[in-house]
């Protein structure tokens, strides 16, 4: 069965579009078929994998409105294994349309029914809010993956979060669980982020990954060359980070 | 007449709240009288100046719904002179409502009418997106404060914002002006972050402001004590490079 994952925080900037992409494609070099999914108006995780510019109906808008499929509007990406559905601006207007119709909440998940037999992994990179766009990728995913920095701020949304995922499992989708908590970005110098991340484990404890990513410059460099990081710098402590975490949710599956 | 500076970018975690706290705050240790307006869902600036867990009607949300006005839910801060409009997490509820009013994009603009006089500066902390509570914010606001972290994904974003900003003040408000690009969390020691530095000046010149801000862990330790930085350790970096950034907004007035 094709494990669907969500990505995400409504915290901005705290790795949602880093972890997406490396661990899909930590998972592809490991000879795992991944997807990702891009369903942020920002479309930077299909900057990130080197796609820009993708016309609506080639997009993630395209399959949300039912216009298109995965299958005709995924595209290959650097590494062999991992392909793409990317996003575009006009998926902010998606938002208006969906807010308005029935079952708007479900469209992801009905676009996705049965385009996923080629994949082991689904991950769904998610835009930084609660909106209907991420309760669409909550509702057709089975699992969900929260990064979070190590920093004050980051920590105040978690409840929000985890509450809001509560309420998706008890109305919309039973299967959902958590498939962990991801410390980002992590300095493990500064007093601040020993003392969030301390607190991280104490609330969430079997929740939060063994693996923590350190904060690491190779990790910001990697897309705007349009390379995950197993392909830009396999050898740095970004990288490492992210081959421990794709062993950690397989052994999680 | 008073200065309204939305500060906005919908690229998470780009500095937008760690700037309105602490530019509104180095105002107000300058005798300014100012007020920050929290129109975040997530409540940072509110949490960042110690103040939690505001009811709805005495927050930003029942100042858009029309039940209350900025005078009866605006309280003090840590700081003489800067008063606060907290939000709480129903603000997220609103958005459904304002989408579907006729005049939604107008309710902060209307809610703000005739309630400033006693401020001279007010800045509106926006959410990362740009949805409706960020149009309200450019549609309220009479100038636009962009914070831009010096990495490549933050640069991807600014082209779609600068479009929206043009777009509002053609449809919607057009008193609306660019007050500035604000370089954030500057680590001058990667080459990604002397790139795109170079890039925003190139493309942005005469916006971007002379000042950048460093990466300074102090600013990320001061809002877990409800503190702007002026009051948690005036003499860091970080707190210079907001009071520079306090005489560079006040000289393009
Ligand atoms: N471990 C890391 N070390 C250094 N930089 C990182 C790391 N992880 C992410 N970054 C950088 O930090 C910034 C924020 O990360 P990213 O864009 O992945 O967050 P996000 O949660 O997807 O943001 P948004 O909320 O806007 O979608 C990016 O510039 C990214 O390159
Ligand atoms: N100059 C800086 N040096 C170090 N840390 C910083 C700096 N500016 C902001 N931070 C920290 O970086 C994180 C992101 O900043 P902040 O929350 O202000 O961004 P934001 O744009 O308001 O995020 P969001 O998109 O979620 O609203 C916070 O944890 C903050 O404390
Ligand atoms: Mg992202
Ligand atoms: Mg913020």
């Amino acid at each position: 069965m094709t494990r669907i994952v969500a990505v995400t925080n409504q915290k901005g900037g705290v790795g949602k579009t880093t972890t997406a992409i490396n661990l899909a494609a930590c998972l592809a070099e490991a000879g795992v078929r991944a997807l990702l999914v891009d369903l942020d108006p920002q479309a930077n995780a299909s900057a990130g994998l080197g796609v820009r510019g993708a016309e609506p109906a080639q997009s993630t808008y395209g399959v949300l409105a039912g216009d298109t499929s995965v299958g005709a509007v995924a595209v290959p990406t650097a590494v062999p294994g991992l392909d793409l559905v990317p996003a575009c601006a006009d998926l902010a207007g998606a938002v208006a349309e969906l807010v308005n119709v029935d079952d708007g909440d479900f469209a992801l998940a009905q676009a996705l029914a049965g385009q996923l037999d080629r994949y082991q992994f689904v991950f769904i990179d998610c835009p930084p809010s609660l909106g209907v766009l991420t309760v669409n990728a909550l509702v057709a995913a089975r699992e969900v993956l929260i990064p979070v920095q190590a920093e004050y701020f980051a920590l105040e949304g978690l409840a929000q979060l985890l509450e809001t995922v509560a309420l998706v499992r008890q109305r919309l989708n039973p299967d959902l669980r958590i498939l962990g908590v991801l410390v980002t970005m992590l300095d493990g110098r500064t007093r601040i982020a020993r003392e969030v991340t301390a607190d991280v484990r104490e609330h969430l404890a079997a929740h939060v990954f063994d693996v923590a990513v350190p904060r690491n410059v190779r990790l910001a460099e990697a897309p705007s060359y349009g390379l995950p990081i197993s392909r830009y710098d396999a050898g740095c402590a970004g990288s490492d980070a992210y081959f421990d975490l794709a062993k950690e949710v397989v052994s999680r599956g």
